[in-house]
């Protein structure tokens, strides 16, 4: 049994945690917040069968890939269409992970 | 030193952070959501010596054991007692462990 | 890597968290509560490489050190002051650390 610790954004957390779930896998999650931009993030803990580990490492590599999202730059009122170039691009996603060995595991 | 993580039901956490501390152990709670129920459940940090792993887990068994309960099934006026059957049985309890070898402990 | 988990006063979290950063580790922190005194204190995981352990073990002594505190014992009117002796003295700070190793660390 190995505990797999896994910080993600709070974006992505409730895809992470359906998948993990449809995916036959137990998961509990806690609410966390960065210490650099002290933004709240989410911290999951998965008590998984070695063998699982891998494969619970790609599942959350596919649902938190990081990827670009284009965000408008500021509000604009509706007879001022927005002109092109008024996005800017910010990186999403991502993932720490950290696998721990489980040397004794119970369920009551 | 190992650290025991044990994730309960909020129904029980408080008679399980006292037995906890009554019985000399050290413990810190952390509120969490189960992944696949999404009810608020518990999650438990206890440092202990190795040889007080094994009564930790008994005094988690005893107080966290699954056992049923009978839920009234609809709330009911006064004027009208409920009649048998009018209740549904369901289980409570439980407790997911995890037992980690701490490498080195400090109290500053 | 290991993976430092420091349990430390409300008091003190914000101070910590800020030396964690400025000296270049990462951190996650998270909202707890004693089981003894049932207070809300800080939980913080910082996962950090073998040779980083002890720098930041003494980060956390240098900023949790233990230390009295010289609190008025009771509120007092601006025409009365206090005398000498209505202030009582109380310990703060201290930290509790556990160090774990870890098996495998990802960056998604
Ligand atoms: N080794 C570790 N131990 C414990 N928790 C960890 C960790 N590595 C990452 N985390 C957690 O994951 C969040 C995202 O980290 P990421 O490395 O993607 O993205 C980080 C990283 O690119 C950067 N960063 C973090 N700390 C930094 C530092 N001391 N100096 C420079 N950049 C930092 O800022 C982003 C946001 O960091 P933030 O702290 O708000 O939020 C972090 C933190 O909550
Ligand atoms: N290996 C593990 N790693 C991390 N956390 C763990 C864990 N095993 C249990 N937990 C935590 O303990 C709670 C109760 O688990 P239990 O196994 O008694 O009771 C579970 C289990 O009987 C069932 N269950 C959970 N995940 C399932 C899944 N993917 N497929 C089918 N049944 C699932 O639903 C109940 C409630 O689950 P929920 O997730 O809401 O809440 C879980 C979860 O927060
Ligand atoms: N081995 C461990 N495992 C998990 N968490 C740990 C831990 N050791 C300490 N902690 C956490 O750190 C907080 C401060 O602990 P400290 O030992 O400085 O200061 C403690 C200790 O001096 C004393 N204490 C705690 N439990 C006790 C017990 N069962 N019997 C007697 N004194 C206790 O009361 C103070 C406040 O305790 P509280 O529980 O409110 O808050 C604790 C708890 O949240």
């Amino acid at each position: 049994m190995k505990l797999v610790i896994a910080i993600v954004q709070d974006l992505d957390a409730d895809d992470v945690v359906e998948a993990i779930t449809d995916a036959g896998y137990r998961v509990t999650r806690i609410a966390s917040t960065g210490g650099f931009f002290r933004q709240g993030n989410t911290t999951l803990f998965c008590g998984v069968e070695d063998s699982q580990v891998q494969s619970l490492i790609s599942l959350l590599r596919k649902v938190c890939q990081r990827r670009s999202r284009m965000l408008p730059l500021a509000p604009h009122s509706a007879e001022q269409p927005l002109t092109v170039g008024a996005y800017v691009e910010v990186t999403v996603g991502g993932a720490t992970i950290f696998v721990l060995d489980v040397e004794q595991y119970e369920q009551i």
